[in-house]
């Protein structure tokens, strides 16, 4: 899977999720990556990609949940990345990407890595794959 | 208002014994999309055009599982699902059981803004995709010779592999993937093996 969010100069936020779904999959499988709210969520607070074990992310709603979290109980974009990834996965490994509306960027995980990359307007920029 | 923000990812769940050059080469095709997407934001693109932009450049690269280099169903084909959200308006737009179309990305995105649907799959997707004029190409070209191993692995492990490469070369490599207790809604893996 791979994905990809943005908020650009004027504060609006967007989402995209692509993927080939899981190796030797049952032909007709639906994962997490194109439904809304699931893998992929964006509103005018936050934007926000998901991957990894679609079962479970589908379970958390976990996109939808970053959003509401920082909606409903006034989490900033990393405490909400890092609520719904420690309280919404249940036994599911998996990981997201997020931005806000004010420039943030953050990103977790629950499993053996993920591939990510991100960068602000002030210049900074990361790559990585490990924790 | 605090600026522009790009985040991209290509997966979770990595093979702690992916080899380095592996390594190297996604975090080059990470920093290489990143790099596309912050000169279109430096050009005042709007969020989700730059989105589009940045996975259809995954989607392209068979180094992640999306696109071209897509994970394989248990027939050997590829089925591939996307979607797209601009946060302006919560407008959406999801396509499933993708077989043809290049990039799954930019078939989404016309879900979105040409029909008065968020989510098309299957041959309804395919057919929309006909009528829309997107490029097309056959199945095979999403076939990569690694996911074709990767596939034989999985079906010798009767097991269903995640996002992550697992390079056939040094099968021993992959042992680490079969042993894992991995589950799946609470049940091991191994529980979905095809009949």
């Amino acid at each position: 899977t791979v994905g990809c969010v943005v908020v650009d100069a004027q504060g609006r936020c967007a989402a995209a999720t692509s993927t080939g779904g899981l190796m030797n999959k049952m032909s007709g499988r639906i994962g997490d990556s194109p439904l809304i709210g699931a893998g992929t969520y964006a509103c005018s607070l936050c934007g926000v990609s998901c991957t990894g074990e679609g079962e479970a992310i589908i379970r958390g709603t976990l996109a939808r949940d970053v959003a509401a979290v920082m909606e409903y109980k006034g989490l900033g974009l990393q405490e909400a990345v890092d609520y719904v990834v420690k309280e919404r996965l249940d036994q599911g490994k998996a990981g997201l990407i997020a931005v806000s509306k004010n420039g943030e960027v953050a990103y977790g995980f629950n499993c053996v890595g993920m591939f990510r990359g991100c960068a602000t307007e002030d210049g900074f920029m990361e790559v990585g794959i490990w924790e | 208002m605090g600026g522009w923000a790009i985040a991209v990812h290509g997966g979770a769940g990595v093979d702690p014994n992916l080899p380095v050059e592996r390594q190297e080469e996604a975090k080059q095709l990470l920093t290489r999309c990143l790099n596309i997407g912050i000169s279109a934001l430096r050009s005042s693109l709007p969020a989700i055009d730059v989105v589009e932009l940045v996975v259809r450049e995954l989607e392209s690269d068979p180094v992640f599982n999306s696109g071209r280099g897509s994970a394989l169903t248990e027939k050997g084909t590829v089925e591939m699902e996307a979607s797209i959200m601009d946060g302006a308006g919560r407008r959406c737009g999801a396509v499933s059981g993708i077989t043809t179309v290049k990039n799954p990305i930019s078939l989404a995105r016309l879900v979105m803004d040409k029909s008065p649907h968020s989510y098309l799959a299957f041959s309804g997707a395919e057919d929309f995709a006909r009528q829309q004029g997107v490029e097309t190409v056959d199945n095979d070209y999403f076939i990569t010779e690694d996911n074709i191993g990767m596939l034989k692995l999985a079906k010798e492990a009767k097991t269903i592999l995640f996002d992550y490469r697992i390079p056939p070369v040094g099968l021993d490599t992959c042992s680490s993937a079969v042993d894992s207790p991995l589950q799946m809604n609470g049940l091991p893996l191994t529980v979905y093996a095809p009949e």
